[in-house]
């Protein structure tokens, strides 16, 4: 499959994705917030994979028309960034979306 | 001279000095804030300079103990990263910092 398809398929398999680099603070932000939502993230290091992070970061954009880490998704639906799902934590929102999934 | 002293003479000749990243929101935040109080720093893009971006870093990391970006200083003293900065600037102080240098 291509790797637009990969993605497509890993977001629908895990109920929270996030695209990440290791060395990101933005990144580090977002997966600290959600380990503290008691969520444990499918986490992806594009920084780890060598050629093929970069060519998986230009199959997100294709996807998402996101480029950039980290590139969170939740029930398979694209939230955006690390400013997206703090503004969504500060509404009240990112609990009502990580209540609906089915994370026993 | 070696890299550790054209780092000490760089922070010495120039008021705010500030070694970022060009795709990272943390330096991206860091140097946002200083142009908004209307200061221009001297701004060293570790990523666009080759193979001497990462030496440097290891020169800042000698001269500092702080090897991430982005790495401040103002007035020729370390600063520290992004949250040090904020922290500063929240607390009042770094435009006491900054209204000490001859900015003119
Ligand atoms: N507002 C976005 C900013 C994302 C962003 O600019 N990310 C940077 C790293 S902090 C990035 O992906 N830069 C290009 C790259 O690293 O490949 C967010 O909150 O996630
Ligand atoms: N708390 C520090 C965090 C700095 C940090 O971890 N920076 C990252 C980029 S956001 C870094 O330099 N990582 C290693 C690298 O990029 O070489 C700050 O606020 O500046
Ligand atoms: S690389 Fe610095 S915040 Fe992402």
């Amino acid at each position: 499959p291509s790797l637009e398809e990969s993605v497509k398929k890993t977001v629908k398999e895990h109920p929270v994705v996030v695209y990440s680099k290791t060395w990101c603070s933005y990144s580090m932000e977002v997966k600290a917030l959600l380990e503290r939502l008691g969520v444990e993230p499918h986490v992806i290091e594009l920084d780890q994979l060598g050629s093929e992070g970069r060519e998986l970061q230009d199959a997100l954009e294709t996807v998402t028309g996101q480029f950039t880490v980290p590139n969170v998704f939740i029930g398979g639906k694209h939230i955006g960034g690390c400013t997206d799902t703090l503004d969504l934590y500060h509404k009240g929102e990112l609990t009502n979306l990580l209540g609906e999934l089915n994370l026993s």
